[in-house]
């Protein structure tokens, strides 16, 4: 039993602490509580972006908590890939630099799992293979199917 | 095994049969605000297997069901993987798992519903269900829905844990 | 007591009204939940944007609810202006056209009161009168005064 | 009555004095993730007396005071405000109100602070502080922090009809 999470946990931990490297350019790992017995602790986050000294997962900003967070998805993404990931807005605190190291992250990921992923931000839109756009009318909603990122940008542009 | 498509019938904003074909890769989604965009990702939740409305933002299973012009009494939503590689142990190349919820009011439970679950058109039990969707590694750990991007730094340590627990 | 109550409560509702209509082309309305005896009872706000039924606040998109929830922060300033309001990243869940609209309103309304709003999103940006850039160097903050939106455009655009 | 400027010395991720003048109509404020913008928010609401440190994402007080290269002991925000209109009883072109937390540790209570408020320089008690800014209209509803922009639609119908009780 224990073997087993350990198992998991030693490659997931792996995976965390290269993922947020590669997307923040700074230090995250993944600590147990209870290294003796797993079970009785929880599992920590720490993170230490770049220049900073390893800080509280409170004191994060909207921006560093998603990057500490999507890292965790995706580590375990990387240990046992599911079939396929729908994510809705998750580049919502992300600046638009963030959001595009996510974006092309996915954009890799997504040879080896299939990602459906809603946006409103045009960095992310640019970064998949297909969009599709959702409008509605009398609240009925319709579906446009293969749009590319010029006629989206015509779709959330302000005239 | 990836999703081929979705069809959405009666589903909360979707008033008619809607069909989404999916590909291979990385689709984005993208449209005004209060358009639809998740309420596909709750479409998806819905068939996963959802218990609890509030997940999906309804108060009731019921109120998942199309209200407008027309109201309809039911609402249905298949999801259809491609099984080529005989990833699930289904003698098919393609296996559509389908929910639907169906209003049957009732004296004194005007709010009654049945609910049913269909894989590739028949009539299967949850345990059925489920069993297919454990076996083709699909679960609500997937999906992130609106708001919850920072959820996984938000939990507890303990709840975090148990995440691993879950792979192991 | 009550009399004091009904005074603000109306003027309020009034402005709702109008800011909802005016941000979304559908209606808004506050209802009390017990009119004889306020105090018994809450404040409900029901929604109804344009082509849509009057919708239940749960079921509503992301971008409706900021919307709802900004038309009544707005309601109230409109009737009790204070002397400064502080937004961070309002615009966060509103597509183009949504944020745009709430940028402008913010503008028209910061003749009256000063504003002070943090966002990461261009079109928000473009309607401010004054642009500070905030970074920070090995975990220090510096501000940056008085940036232009083009200046802005190269420290958010993504190289 | 406008805030003119806000002086940040050592709170959060300002590791000096920093001042920031404003000017009156919309001033945006923008940056990397991480930079701190937030925090220039949370500052505003440190002065305005907030006394939960989890409202500062912050477990204890003495957290806000700057850890960087130099460790500081203590961290003092000021807001300026313009007062030419006599807006406020106070007979001064300008007001500042100031609050400072100093590290005092105890041998029974490490993280022990000291907690000053001052009106344009002078000590004051908190009731006083807490009256000019009510009297000026400024309290924390005029404060929507990131994450929070939904929370009037999802707070309970009581508590939004409180808010209608206040201004009464
Ligand atoms: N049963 C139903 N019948 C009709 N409309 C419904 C039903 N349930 C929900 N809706 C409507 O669906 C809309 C919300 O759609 P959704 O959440 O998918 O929007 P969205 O595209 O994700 O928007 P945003 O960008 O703001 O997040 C709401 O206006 C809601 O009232
Ligand atoms: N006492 C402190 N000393 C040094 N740094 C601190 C202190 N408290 C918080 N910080 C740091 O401040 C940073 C967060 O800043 P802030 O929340 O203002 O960012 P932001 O600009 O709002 O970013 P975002 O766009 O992601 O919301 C965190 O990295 C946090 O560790
Ligand atoms: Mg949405
Ligand atoms: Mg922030």
């Amino acid at each position: 039993k224990k073997e087993a999470f350990f198992e998991v946990f030693n490659k997931v931990r792996e995976n965390y602490r290269k993922i947020y490297s590669q997307l923040t350019g700074g230090e995250g790992d993944l600590i147990l509580e209870n290294e003796e017995n797993p079970f009785e602790g929880g599992l920590i986050i720490k993170v230490k972006p770049p220049g900073k000294r390893s800080l509280s997962l409170k004191s994060l900003s909207g921006g560093e908590k998603s990057i500490a967070s999507l890292s965790f998805i995706f580590a375990i993404q990387e240990y046992e890939p599911s079939s396929f990931y729908a994510l809705d807005e998750i580049d919502m605190f992300l600046d638009e630099k963030n959001a595009e190291k996510v974006a092309k992250m996915i954009s890799e990921n997504s040879r080896k799992a299939q990602f459906i992923v809603v946006s409103l931000r045009r960095i992310t839109l640019m970064q998949a293979d297909h969009i599709y756009g959702v409008t509605s009318s009398n609240g009925v909603s319709t579906i446009i199917g293969n749009v590319n990122v010029r006629e989206v940008e015509k779709m959330v542009e302000v005239k | 095994m990836y999703l081929r498509e979705i069809q959405i019938e009666n589903f909360k904003s979707f008033g008619n049969r809607v069909r989404i074909p999916f590909l291979t890769g990385f689709t984005a989604i993208t449209g005004p605000n209060g358009s639809g965009k998740s309420n596909i990702i709750d479409a998806i939740l819905f068939v996963l297997g959802v218990r609890s409305p509030k997940m999906v933002r309804a108060e009731r299973l019921t109120d998942l069901i199309h209200k407008g012009a027309k109201d309809a009494n039911y609402c249905k939503v298949s999801l259809i993987f491609d099984n080529s590689s005989r990833e699930l142990p289904v003698d098919s190349d393609e296996i559509i798992l389908t929910r639907k919820i169906k209003k049957a009011p009732l004296p004194n439970k005007p709010d009654n519903y049945y609910s049913y679950y269909y894989i590739n058109g028949k009539s299967a039990s949850l345990s059925e269900f489920i069993g297919l969707l454990s076996e083709g590694n699909i679960s609500e750990n997937c999906i992130v829905q609106q708001g919850d991007v920072t959820a996984i730094v938000e939990m507890s340590d303990m709840q975090r844990r148990k995440i691993i627990d879950e792979l192991a």
